[in-house]
């Protein structure tokens, strides 16, 4: 089984 | 004053249907330089980031920098009064708690018009770093969506794997596997049906079908979508709209657990 990853780990908030 | 018109509604009728699945509301940020929109689904997993450009509109005005939380639902449901071939304009005052959609037939016979309630959306913007992409595939967009879809029928996941050679999507599951490649076209009669494959390294990366068919709403919009991928970090899939800008979404890959 392979997990989804959220976006917020690879961008930043501005 | 914000006000801008598209000469057919079909244009804003294609972005809409685009975004409304993975959306359900986002705030329209308009200026002089035309609309912009990002916003992230709800489970965060993808970002939608779509910009019109102001010259690509046939008439556009802003006035002062104006941000519109709109529900797509109701954007949609003021869309569908719309035909494909009529003007459509928005128009807001500054500072209103209100948009307003006109329509106008081609014979100008017939004008509607549509005021819709703005929201007040809590923004969360997020900062998309400057990405030198290992792998870009360029190939017709019903070639995707048309792979998306019949790879969504054995798993929840595709596989992408981009070398020089080609392309090659694959899923498995409960009833078996399936592979698809694509090779680099080598000589086509028109643009919009070639593969082309910009590599440096090649990459192996696992999505989500679901969010991938998402994407592919936005086929109407354009010929080709280009696909951008590195290793560990969000795909990238690009539609070029026409003279008048482009969407992108961002897909948060998928890890071994």
């Amino acid at each position: 089984m392979s997990k989804q990853q959220s976006l917020k780990s690879f961008f930043n908030r501005t | 004053m914000f006000e801008a018109r598209l000469n057919a509604a079909t244009t804003l009728k294609k972005v809409l249907d685009a975004i409304k699945d993975l959306l359900n509301e986002a705030t329209f940020d308009c200026s002089d330089a035309g609309i912009q929109l990002q916003a992230m689904d709800n489970s965060h997993v993808s970002l939608v980031s779509l910009t019109l450009r102001s010259d690509g509109f046939d008439k556009f005005r802003c006035d002062r920098n104006l941000s519109m939380g709109m529900n797509l639902g109701s954007m949609s449901k003021i869309l569908k009064c719309a035909n494909n071939e009529d003007t459509v304009t928005m128009k807001a005052q500054d500072n209103a708690d209100t948009v307003t959609f006109m329509f106008e037939s081609q014979n100008h016979e017939k004008v509607s018009d549509y005021e819709m309630k703005l929201m007040n959306l809590d923004q969360e913007h997020l900062g998309i770093p400057e990405t030198d992409y290992s792998c870009v595939v360029r190939m017709p967009a019903m070639e995707f969506a048309r792979i998306c879809r019949d790879l969504s029928q054995f798993g929840e996941s595709v596989i992408i794997c981009c070398t020089k050679e080609g392309v090659k999507f694959s899923a498995s599951g409960d009833v078996g596997s399936a592979n698809i490649k694509l090779a680099q076209t080598s000589s086509v009669d028109k643009e919009e049906e070639a593969v082309t494959i910009e590599m440096q390294e090649p990459v192996s990366l696992t999505f989500a079908c679901r969010y991938l068919n998402a994407f592919t709403k936005a086929t109407p919009l354009s010929n080709q979508v280009q696909l951008s991928m590195s290793a560990d970090v969000p795909l990238v899939v690009e539609y070029r709209i026409p003279d008048l800008g482009h969407i992108r979404y961002y897909l948060a890959p998928k890890i071994e657990e």
